[in-house]
């Protein structure tokens, strides 16, 4: 564990959380693709069956547990308890096509030819692209919320934390894994528009609404 | 270079 990694965990941590009370406190899951949201779940499920086969520490199966448990609190919340507020008509992303995709790559390109690795492999891969639906979305209507901002900032900032933290294993550990990294790399750079965004309307008190 | 031989992050 270092500071990059710590601070990452956390970063992802705090965005669960704010997308969680945002959803709660509204009574609304107005502007939040559910879309991306399954994408997450699926990611979580299947990188963290190791939970039963591969034991790291206390910190790492707390994490593992309540990534997973939040994120099916949060497809309930989308798609049962607050559902006449899903904007399904703007969640029109087609994310069938990330998951088919992300399962061929994980197939071809993996560290060993086993169920539990592929799995793992396949949901890096999803994760690096699983926030497409949820950017399609802001693009599509326009504009985003200030708290859904604030989530997707820590959640795009997750990632780039996990690549200081991987340049710091590479060169401290001698540790180094490729498909992780290179993936993190998509996924971070996925967010550079709304990155920008947010550092000069959000940050600045404004509404995150998109250039005409 | 070692490749990671256990998943260890997130």
């Amino acid at each position: 564990m270092n500071v990059f990694r710590l601070i990452g965990d956390m970063s992802h941590l705090a965005a669960i959380i704010i997308l969680l009370i945002k959803i709660w406190r509204s009574r609304s899951c107005s502007g939040i693709s559910g879309k991306s949201q399954l994408l997450f779940t699926a990611v979580f499920t299947c990188r963290y069956l190791d939970l039963f086969t591969n034991f790291v520490s206390i910190y790492n199966t707390t994490m593992k547990i309540f990534f997973l448990a939040s994120s099916y609190a949060t497809i309930y919340l989308i798609f049962m308890k607050f559902k006449a507020t899903y904007n399904r008509n703007h969640d029109t992303f087609r994310f069938e096509l990330l998951i088919v995709v992300s399962v061929i790559l994980a197939l071809l390109i993996n560290h060993e030819f086993s169920a539990t690795e592929i799995l793992w492999t396949f949901s890096i891969y999803l994760e690096a692209v699983a926030i497409l639906p949820q950017l399609f979305m802001i693009t599509k209507t326009g504009e985003a919320e200030s708290i859904t901002s604030h989530y997707l900032f820590a959640l795009g900032s997750y990632r780039g934390l996990y690549i200081l933290n991987w340049i710091y294993r590479y060169y401290v550990e001698g540790h180094l894994d490729w498909i992780a990294v290179l993936s993190g790399i998509v996924q971070t750079g996925l967010y550079c528009d709304f990155f920008y965004l947010y550092i000069t309307r959000v940050m600045k008190g404004k509404n995150l609404t998109l250039p005409a | 270079i070692v490749v990671a031989d256990q998943h260890d992050e997130l």
